[in-house]
C-alpha cells in the first residue's frame, strides 16, 4: 500500500512538473512528507508562497493539477463549473487544448459564461428561466451561442 | 462507462421531470445566473451520495427539494437519476428524498445503501466526488487544502 | 447617534430596494434588529436563504448593495477588482450602466478581464509583465483592446 | 478630492519607481493573470493603513517589498504614495517599508502616524478601507458577513 502511494506520487509529481513547465512555462515541484506539498513558479518569477500568487495563477495551478491527475488515471467523467472565470485569454484557449487532450477517454462537462469557452464544445446545452423559478433545457448550436451572447 | 443522463424531478429549480442526454466528449452548458446551471451540478453530487449539505448550498438535506415559485407550490419529493452507459451495458444510481427527511439510494431501480453506490461509483472509475466534481468557487481547493488533505487525490491515483 | 444609524438604515433599506426591483426586477428586503438583516428574491422566485442564490445572484445582491451606499454617499473613489467574473452578460451590462450613474460623484476603477466591461470606461490601463517578474503600466484605448484580445 | 496618481516604488511587482495618473469617471484595469492588476489594489489599501497581511496575500508586512525576480535582485524597501487633488489642493498620502521591519507613515511628506491617515482620509470622505475597494474573490463579501459585522456600513453612512 505505501508503496502504492510512492509510486503514486512519483507519477503525479512527474506529470504536474511536465504540464506546468510547458503550458505555465514555469516550474512545478511536490514534496512527499507528512502530506503533498507543493510549491510553484511562473515564467521570469522566483518560487513564492501560494497565498501570494494571482487569482488566475492559483486557478492555473489548481486546474493543471486536476489534469495532471486524469493524464494518469482517467475518470468517466469531469465537471467543471465556472473555472475559467478569473482565466485570461491565452489562458481560457490553454485551458480548453487540455481539455481536448483529455476528452478521449474523460467526458468533460464544462459550466461556463465565456463563449471562447463553450464554443470548443461537442455539444452545447442552454438553461433559461423563464418566470416562473423554472429551469429549462435546450440543446444549442454553437452558432445560436454567438448570436445570444451578441 | 460514460454518463448518459440525468434525470431531475423535484430537484431545486427542476419541479419538472427533466431529463438531460450528455455524449462522450465535451459538453458546455451555458445560460444567465441563477438558470439553474450549478443545480446541475448539484444534483449529480447529491445522486453520487454527498452528504454534506452545505456543500449543496443547503441548510438542511430536504432544502433540495423544490421550494415553489411565484407560479408553483412547492413539491414534497426530489430524485435524481444517473445513468451510465457503455455499449450494452447500462447502471443507474438513484437517490430520493422526501419533505419529511427520508432518503434512500437506488442502483438499477432496487433500494441501496450509500456504501454500495459509492462501491459502484468506484467499480466504473470515480474513486471519489472531489476527483471528478470541480464545484462553482472551489477551483482553487487543491492549494487551499492542507498537505495531509490532499493525501486524498494520491489515494485516488494509488 | 442611534437616531443618526437608524437614519442612515432607513434610507439604506429605500434605496437597495428600489435599486434591485428596478434592476434585478426582484425585491430586496432589509431589517434592523440586533444586526443588518437581508433577504432577497429574484424576478419568478421566492424568497431564499441567501445561501441557496446562485454565484451570479449573489454577486449582483452584494453590488446592488454597494451601489445603493454610494448614491446616498459617495466617497471620492470605488476600487473593484474582477468583481465581474460571475456575471452574465445582461448582468455586466447592467452593472457598467450603474456605475456610469455613479461616475459624477465616484472615480471607479475596475479590474477586469471582460472587454465588454472595459471599453465602457472613460480611460483603459494595461498591465504588462515582460519576462522579468516586473509590471510594466501603459495606457491603451478601446480599440487597442479589442486588437489585443483579438 | 479626487485620486489623481499613485506611485509605487518596490511594492510587489513595481521594482521600478512607477506612477499611474488617474482621472475622473471610470478607469478600466486590463492585463494578462499575474501581471501585477492586484498588486495595484495592495499598493492603495496599504498606503491608506490595511494592517492586516493577510488582507495583501502576505505573511508578514515585510512580504510587500519586491522580493526579485529570474532578471532581478529583491529590494530592500517599498513605497507607495497616494496623490489625491480637488483643483488647487493636493494631498499625499504615503507609507514605507524597510526589510528589518520598521514602516512609517507620510502625510505630504512629513512622518505621520496611522491615526493621522485614517483622520485625514475620513476627512476626504473615505469613511474606511471596505467602503472603497472590493478586492478580488471578495465580492460576496456583504452577504457573507454577520448581521453584527455590516453595522460597520450603517455607521459610515451615519
Ligand atoms: N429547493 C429549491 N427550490 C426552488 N429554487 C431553488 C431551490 N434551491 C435553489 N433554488 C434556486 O436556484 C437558483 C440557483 O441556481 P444555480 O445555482 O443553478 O444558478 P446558475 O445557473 O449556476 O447561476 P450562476 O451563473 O449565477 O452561477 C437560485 O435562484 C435559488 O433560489
Ligand atoms: N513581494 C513580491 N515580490 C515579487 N513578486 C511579487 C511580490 N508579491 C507578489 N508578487 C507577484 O505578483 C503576482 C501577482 O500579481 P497580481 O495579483 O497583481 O496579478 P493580477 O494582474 O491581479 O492577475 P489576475 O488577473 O490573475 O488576478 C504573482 O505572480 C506574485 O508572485
Ligand atoms: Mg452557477
Ligand atoms: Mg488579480
Amino acid at each position: 500500500y505505501r508503496e502504492k502511494i510512492e509510486r503514486a506520487f512519483l507519477d503525479l509529481k512527474d506529470e504536474y512538473s511536465r504540464l506546468f513547465s510547458a503550458v505555465a512555462e514555469g516550474e512545478a515541484l511536490m514534496e512527499f512528507r507528512e502530506g503533498l506539498h507543493v510549491s510553484v513558479r511562473f515564467k521570469g518569477k522566483n518560487f513564492q508562497p501560494l497565498s501570494m500568487l494571482s487569482g488566475g495563477e492559483r486557478a492555473l495551478a489548481s486546474l493543471l493539477f486536476y489534469i495532471a491527475l486524469f493524464r494518469i488515471k482517467p475518470a468517466p467523467f469531469l465537471v467543471l463549473d465556472e473555472v475559467d472565470a478569473p482565466l485570461d485569454l491565452p489562458n481560457v484557449q490553454k485551458l480548453i487544448n487540455l481539455i481536448k487532450e483529455l476528452r478521449k477517454d474523460t467526458q468533460v462537462i464544462i459550466i461556463t459564461h465565456n463563449p471562447a469557452t463553450a464554443r470548443h464544445a461537442d455539444f452545447i446545452y442552454g438553461i433559461s428561466m423563464p418566470e416562473d423559478g423554472t429551469s429549462r433545457v435546450y440543446s444549442m448550436r454553437a452558432e445560436e451561442l454567438f448570436n445570444s451572447t451578441g | 462507462m460514460y454518463l448518459h443522463s440525468i434525470l431531475l424531478s423535484g430537484f431545486k429549480t427542476f419541479p419538472v421531470r427533466t431529463q438531460i442526454k450528455f455524449h462522450p466528449g465535451i459538453t458546455s452548458i451555458v445560460g444567465p445566473n441563477g438558470s439553474g446551471k450549478s443545480n446541475i451540478v448539484d444534483a449529480i453530487l447529491w445522486a453520487m451520495g454527498e452528504g454534506r449539505s452545505s456543500l449543496l448550498r443547503a441548510s438542511r438535506m430536504e432544502d433540495v427539494i423544490f421550494k415553489g415559485s411565484s407560479s408553483r407550490s412547492a413539491l414534497s419529493r426530489a430524485e435524481v437519476l444517473l445513468n451510465f452507459v457503455q455499449g450494452e451495458e447500462s447502471l443507474t444510481i438513484g437517490r430520493r428524498i422526501y419533505r419529511e427527511g427520508d432518503s434512500e439510494f437506488l442502483i438499477n431501480g432496487s433500494s441501496a445503501r450509500l456504501r454500495d453506490v459509492q462501491d459502484k461509483l468506484r467499480e466504473i472509475g470515480i474513486e471519489s466526488r472531489e476527483y471528478v466534481v470541480v464545484e462553482q468557487g472551489q477551483v482553487e481547493t487543491f492549494l487551499n487544502m492542507s498537505p495531509q488533505e490532499r493525501l486524498v487525490f494520491l489515494e485516488a491515483l494509488a
